[in-house]
């Protein structure tokens, strides 16, 4: 474990904690994309399938088991709850996430570390949750006036694998044998994906105007 | 052979 590392882990917490606090007090999912977070629950079922087979540490496994039980209990708040479902803007979260789910397993069962299916799903994982965010961020295009919180739900989402690419820099050069290609990649794209959103977020922050994204 | 490592990240 290293500080960058154990920086971008709080950081996906509290991404995930100010999504849970937004919808479970003023329950609202206003600007909240449903397809994204179906995706990042199909996204941690993938990625710990081995919670029970792999003893890695207990940290490890209490922090699977919060993402795992956050993203589910989020998407079934905002499927289920009455009050939580009305405030979902089903119109503008029409992003077909069945043509991103397709072809990050296709990649997988093409580039993985072994074809096994453990690593496929491990590769799969990855590859989706790159692209998961895009559901959100052309809500949030379309979204005239996004909230505070849902503001810096992103940027916490985007800013945790941030933190993932100096550690892999990090655990690159101190540890002999760490080379993670496919994770490397993924999460590269990923944080990149964020770049128009970071830009635009700072923006708003430092001209102290509310954010908004251009269409 | 070496152990696969597991996937230690989250």
């Amino acid at each position: 474990m290293n500080i960058f590392r154990l920086a971008g882990d709080m950081t996906h917490l509290m991404s995930v904690l100010v999504l849970l606090l937004k919808i479970h007090t003023i329950k609202s999912c206003a600007g909240i994309s449903l397809k994204t977070q179906e995706l990042y629950a199909l996204v941690f079922a993938t990625r710990y399938l081995d919670i029970f087979t792999d003893f890695i540490s207990v940290y490890n496994t209490i922090m699977k088991l919060i993402f795992l039980g956050s993203s589910f209990s989020i998407v079934w708040y905002m499927r289920r709850h009455k009050l939580v479902r009305r405030s979902y803007d089903k119109e503008q979260d029409t992003f077909r996430h069945f043509f991103l789910v397709l072809p990050c397993l296709l990649l997988a069962l093409v580039m993985n570390e072994k074809f096994t299916f453990k690593e496929v799903m491990w590769a799969f994982s990855l590859y989706l949750e790159a692209v998961a965010i895009l559901p959100q961020l052309v809500l949030l295009q379309r979204t005239k006036n996004i909230d505070n919180l849902t503001g810096q739900y992103v940027f916490l989402l985007g800013a945790y694998r941030a933190f993932y690419i100096f550690n892999w820099i990090y655990r690159y050069f101190t540890e002999p044998h760490y080379v993670h290609w496919i994770t490397w990649i993924s999460g590269l794209v990923q944080t990149l994906l964020y770049a128009d959103f970071f830009y635009y977020y700072f923006n708003s922050w430092k001209n102290n105007v509310k954010l908004h994204l251009p269409a | 052979d070496q152990e696969r490592a597991a996937h230690d990240e989250l």
